[in-house]
Order: structure tokens, then sequence, then C-alpha cells
């Protein structure tokens, strides 16, 4: 009797949801045979996991222009694998959701050109973050100020010198030479320039 | 009775080591392992 | 028509958003002109276009080849209904509001929709409207709605979140198995979806648990009511594969959750779904390591977890209702007339229909026993903690002994239900595991039940056998009561007369 209720838009779905709380207030005994197709009909049409996967409506272009081979696959292969995770790992970040599936797996067999290609060439995707998350495993950090990423070397120096250790800094050159270059002598670790990941 | 669970826990991903012990409902597929042959994209956050 | 009109801009809508990304301006800008134009300004307006873009999104799926994007629409007005959460200033209307009049609008059409098709309804538009919903809601609430500039709409969203989830979770609970069957598979992808069930397990508060707990005994009283001894039909095993599934998830990942809501998820789970009660009270909480219950040197009272009261998430004391008076004046000071008065209310008006295992139909409150049992070993815990131990390890103490009237006022029915409520609080090491194992240690060798003496023996040890002799897992528990009865020198199981004199039930308590 609402007045919201006599909206002409509800009708007949309204009566039809109606009949559905009787249903929930007076269960049948036993299933009617109506009810048992419809529960047939509904495993039939069960939704699968590519029904649950996330939707992508715009496909992102490649971020930076770079040529890659038209041979190559537009899907990314995104097979199950329940192999167990090895135990050996340490690292915090391998024991995270993403350390179980084949993607992240797959990341962790890449070289570092194969990771800042995917890092810099598939922005805003999950990609990305799993090249991210790869390359943090490895060691690197991203600077936020010059978008690049960095590794701090340690060498253990023989003992007897002053300090028994030596520390380089390396980074990637995305924008030029796309290599690992040393940062100069005048370079400075600032942890607030980093993204914590 | 039941069933043996060992291959059920073994579909879900689920280790029987206690040290081991991942999430899976984060990267669920499916309730049915018929339906859940490709893995789901999970959550994850990409900084500006 | 403006039903035309609407079909139009959500079209437009659907194009926009294969073109440019979601963050990009003009898709604010398209919501801008939407409501500037008075497409979606007032409520009969966003009742309209909700219409017009769930009717589409179904009938653009429905025209699909099926091998090439069903979903397109579907996602797209998924991403609108975020992005009108999101980007909106909500005067009028709340938040909460805005998304339940959506929701509502797209319940009708679906009512509608499988009213209209019967049979031939397919559940997978809708499902994924709603899978994609949770995926863009995840996308776009990640880190705190850090993409939000403004400070204050950001602590806005932050507290709708929890409200965003329960507010989806109420529909579910609408669309479950017994309402609308033909949605039924999607029904449990739905609320096992990744960007769901992990979220309202985890949200701040156990603010998610309540409707949880509705949803997955929404999910038990389907099954409940669909298995009948013989004839399951296949669709119904197939749930139940399912849902045993998901338990183990839940298992894994959020043991605390069954630990803590044990009590509602046993009121309505059918009581030959033996495995998947075992699966529910044999979680443990995370990190708690389990003295082996075999173990022969095992002294319940020397384990040091058994001092910790677990949490129990509802009270079963609201479900005593009229007992409850009687039951705690009982507690604090005994008399038979309470007593009698709590043994004569155990009883329902009449038989209904349930499948144990040698009985089909039940005639007392199953869920009244439970909840008597419950709190009464609550409060003997607390009992404990404010005064001795010896307080309640007593069989002279009331809360034994109201226990103990049940059982001999009670017909066998009685105390079947009885054992089998004391069972179900014999899990994990805890302050209610091991009271419950001094009272039905005592139950069995007590000799105050005169004639009734072999019926409660034999009940106590079907209850225990029957948990143990499934698959595991078993509950630790369990394993311990059964194993000390089994090496009890007061009273040897063998010679009992239901032992001894079926080859069958020797030979297995032999071999145990």
């Amino acid at each position: 009797e609402y007045s919201a209720l006599q909206n002409p838009l509800f009708r007949p779905g309204l009566d039809y949801w109606l009949e559905t709380k009787r249903t929930l207030l007076q269960p049948h005994d036993t299933m009617p045979a109506e009810m048992a197709a419809q529960l047939e009909s509904s495993l039939l049409n069960c939704p699968d996991s590519l029904d649950a996967d996330t939707p992508k409506l715009y496909q992102t272009p490649l971020s930076l222009p770079h040529p890659t081979s038209i041979f190559f696959p537009n899907e990314t292969i995104r097979l199950v694998s329940n192999d167990p995770v090895d135990p050996s790992k340490n690292h915090q970040k391998h024991n995270d959701i993403y350390s179980r599936t084949s993607m992240g797996r797959i990341m962790s067999k890449f070289d570092l050109d194969t990771l800042f290609f995917i890092f810099y060439h598939y922005q805003g995707t999950y990609e990305q973050f799993l090249a991210a998350r790869e390359l943090t495993i490895r060691g690197w950090q991203f600077n936020k100020l010059n978008r690049c990423w960095f590794y701090k070397e340690v060498e253990k120096l023989p003992p007897g010198m002053e300090q028994s250790e030596e520390i380089s800094w390396r980074y990637f050159d995305y924008q030029k030479s796309w290599l690992a270059r040393r940062c100069g002598a005048d370079f400075v670790y600032r942890e607030e320039e980093f993204e914590r990941i | 009775l039941g069933i043996d669970l060992t291959p059920v826990l073994q579909s879900l991903g689920i280790s029987s080591n206690a040290n081991g012990r991942q999430r899976v409902l984060d990267t669920f597929p499916s309730p049915w392992v018929e339906t859940s042959r490709s893995e789901v994209e999970p959550r994850f956050f990409v900084p500006e | 028509t403006n039903q035309e009109k609407m079909f139009l801009v959500f079209t437009e809508w659907v194009k926009l958003l294969q073109r440019v990304p979601d963050d990009d301006v003009k898709v604010t800008v398209f919501i801008r002109q939407m409501m500037d134009k008075g497409v979606i300004k007032s409520t009969e307006n966003v009742i309209q276009f909700t219409k017009a873009a769930i009717e589409l999104s179904v009938g653009s799926f429905k025209e699909s080849d099926p091998a090439s994007e069903v979903f397109i629409a579907a996602d797209a007005f998924s991403k609108l209904i975020v992005k009108l959460l999101v980007v909106q200033v909500f005067t009028s209307l709340s938040r909460s509001e805005y998304l339940k009049l959506m929701l509502s609008v797209i319940t009708i059409v679906f009512s509608e929709d499988q009213g209209m098709t019967g049979n031939s309804f397919n559940e997978r538009p809708y499902f994924r409207l709603i899978s994609s919903l949770l995926c863009q809601w995840e996308e776009a609430s990640a880190h705190n709605f850090i993409k939000v500039q403004d400070q204050s709409y950001r602590n806005e969203l932050i507290d709708f979140s929890p409200e965003f989830y329960n507010i989806i979770a109420s529909f579910l609970h609408a669309f479950q198995p017994i309402a609308y069957p033909g949605f039924s598979f999607a029904w449990i992808t739905l609320i096992s979806h990744r960007m769901f069930l992990p979220k309202m397990l985890r949200l701040p508060g156990k603010a998610g648990w309540s409707k949880l707990v509705l949803l997955f005994t929404d999910l038990l009283k389907f099954m409940a009511q669909y298995t009948k001894k013989s004839d399951v039909p296949d669709a119904v095993s197939v749930v139940y594969k399912g849902a045993l599934r998901v338990f183990l998830a839940v298992a894994n990942d959020a043991p605390g959750f069954l630990v803590e809501n044990h009590y509602e998820l046993l009121n309505n789970l059918p009581p030959v779904y033996m495995q998947l009660r075992n699966v529910i009270l044999s979680a443990i909480p995370k990190n708690m390591v389990l003295p082996n219950p075999y173990d022969a040197e095992l002294r319940i009272s020397d384990v040091e977890a058994c001092q910790h009261v677990p949490n129990v998430y509802y009270d079963p004391v609201q479900d005593l209702k009229s007992l409850k008076k009687p039951v705690d004046n009982y507690l604090r000071i005994p008399s038979a007339s309470l007593s009698r008065m709590v043994s004569t209310s155990l009883f329902k008006p009449g038989y209904e229909k349930d499948t144990g295992i040698g009985y089909d139909s039940v005639s007392v409150d199953t869920k009244l026993i439970n909840a008597i049992v419950l709190h009464v070993g609550i409060e003997a815990a607390l009992e404990k903690d404010k005064t001795t131990a010896t307080a309640i390890f007593n069989t002279k103490s009331s809360y034994y002994t109201l226990l103990t009237s049940m059982l001999s006022d009670g017909n066998t029915e009685v105390r079947f239900h009885v054992v089998q409520a004391i069972a179900n609080q014999l899990r994990f090491p805890n302050a209610h595991t091991h009271w419950f194992n001094y009272v039905l240690k005592n139950f069995f060798i007590s000799e105050d039940w005169g004639q009734d003496t072999a019926e409660i023996q034999e009940i106590i040890v079907r209850t225990l056998l029957e948990r143990v002799v499934t698959n595991k897992p078993h509950c630790w528990g369990i394993v311990v009561t059964f194993t000390e009865l089994l090496r009890s020198s007061e009273c040897s199981i063998m010679t009992l007369p239901f032992v001894k004199d079926i080859p069958e039930i020797e030979h297995i308590i032999k071999h145990l």
C-alpha cells in the first residue's frame, strides 16, 4: 500500500518478489518439480571463474611506445596451478596471496629487464603491481620523485680495513639507456622519497 | 561418513603444513573445482 | 519516451567507458551532465534509469554472441553505480538509501525476469553485475579511498564502506536459494566471492559477522530442507560439495569466525552432515597448537588453554525466551520446581520431519536445548573465573544438576539431544570443552540414573562414536573424552550390554 510501491514500473516484478516471501515463510516439504527444474537450470548456468573475473572495459594500450610482436597474445595466460609453495623462501612477501597465483610465480622467473618492461609499459595494471612486488622481493626500491628503481649493493670488505662494508647504489635508467647505472658519489638516500610497497 | 578431505584441501590450495598456511579466499575462483579452471584477479593496489 | 531516452544515455555511458579510462575527466563530466539534465535528478528518475540500465544489461547479455564480450553493459552499469556512490554529494537521500534504492529496483527486475522465464532463467548477467560491483568497489575503496582528494568525503566513504558490504549482504539474503532456486549456484558463488567473503570476515569490529552467519544459515537451511534420506537430488549434492569447500576455506583463512559462531551455524546444520559439523567444530584459533589427544599421559585439566573461556559471538541467552528466568534462578538457587519447569518446556507443539540417523522426526525444541546447554556452560565458566574451579567441577553444583535433571526427567529423545548439545561443546582446548568433558564423563559413570543407566550410557557412546567414525577432521575434545571413557577402569565399555550384544559395535569399540 505504500505509494512508492504503487509505481507501475514495479509490476509484475513486485508480485513475483512477494511470491518468494511466501516460499521463505513456508518452504516446501519436498522439492516440487518446478523448483528442481530451476535448480538444475541454475547448475547448468553456474557462473565460472571467467564470469567472476575483474571487469576490464577499457584496454590500456602500452603506456610507453615500444615495439612488440604482433604474434604475442593479448590475453595473459592465467592457468590454475596448485603446486605447493616453496617453504624455503623466507621473504614475507613470499607468503602473501599473490605468491600462490601463476602470474606471481611466473614473475619470480623473469629477469630484471622483463620486470622493468612490464612495470613501465603496463601502468595501472595488475601485471605492473606484480612486477613491482617482484622487484621489491629482489631488494629494489621505487623512487617517487624520479620514478626509477634503485638497488643498494652492499659489498663486504676484507677484515682489517677501516670499514667492514662498502655501499653503492644503482638505479635503472628507463628513460634513456634502459640499463642499470651506478649512482654518482653525491647520491644521498632519503627514505621519504621512496615508495613503501 | 564423509570423504577423505585431503584431495579437497589440495584443490583449494590448502597445505597441511601448518607453517605454510596461506589465505585462499582472496584468490578463490569458485566453490566448485569444475568452474575453477582459470585464476581470478585478486585485489591489488597501484600507487599514484 | 522517457525510457528510450534512458536507454540512449546508458548506451552512451557504455560506449564512453570503452573509449577512455574510468578516471578520465570525461567520465566525471558525463555523470555531472546526467545529473544536470535531470536523468538521475529525482528518486523517480533514479528508479527509471536503474530499471532501464539493468534491462539493457541483461538484454545485451541475452542477445550477445556467447563467444564475445557478453558482459560489457553489466560491467559498465556496475561501474556507474560505484561512481554515483563516490562522486555525488548526498543531501536528501543518504548513500545507503541510494544504494538500497538501486538494488531494490534491480531486485524487482530480477524477480520479474525469473518469474516470467521460469526454467529458462539465466542467472549469469545478474551474477556478473554484483560480482563486478564488488570488484569495482574494491578498486575504488583501496587504501581507504586514497584516490579521493577531499579529506571529509574520504572519511564519509570510509565510514560508509562497511555499510556497502552489509547492504549487499542484505540483498543476497533476499536472493537466497529457498526463494530463488534458479539463482542458487550464482548465489553460492557470490557469498564466497573473493571480493565479498574475506572482506566481510575481516571488517573492523566483526561488523560483517552477523550478516555472514545469516547467509551461511540460508545456505544450510536450503540444504537441510532438501536432504531427505533416500532421494537427495543430484543438484543438492553439488550444492553440498560447494558448501563444504567454502567452509573448509573459511576454516583455513578465518577459523575464529567458525569458532565464535559455532552455536548459530549448528542450529541450522542438517544432522546427517556429520563431516561438515566436524569441520565447523574442529576449527581452532589461529596459532593454537593442540596437544596430542591420543596421548595416554594427557590430563585435560593440565592443558593450559583450558583455562581460557572461548568467545561466543551470539549469546544463546537470547534463545532461552521464557526459560531465561527459571534457568538463571536455578543456577543461583536450585530447586526441583524450577528444574521441572525447564524439563517440561522442552517440547514442541507437534512433530517435525528431520533427517537424523535412526530417526526421522523431532518433537523437542533442539534449538532451545542447545541454548540451555551452552548458556549453562557459559555461566559455569564465568562462575569458575569468579570463584574457584571446585564450584563447577562438582556433581552437586547447580550447573551440573540442571543438566542431570534434564536427562533424568526427559525421555530418550530429550536425552539424545541434550547429549548432542553437550558434545557440540567438546571442541579445541578451552574452558567450555574442559567443563563439558567433566560433565559427560560423570554422566557416564554416574550411579544416579537407576534403570536409565544403560540408555544414557548408550546415548553417550553413540554420540561420541558417530563423531569419530567419520572421515577427519575430528574434534580434539571429542577424541579426548572418548579416549578417557575407553581407557576408564571405572566402567569398562566392553562389558556394557549395547556393546557386547552387538558384534559390529563390539568390533568397532575393540578396534578403537
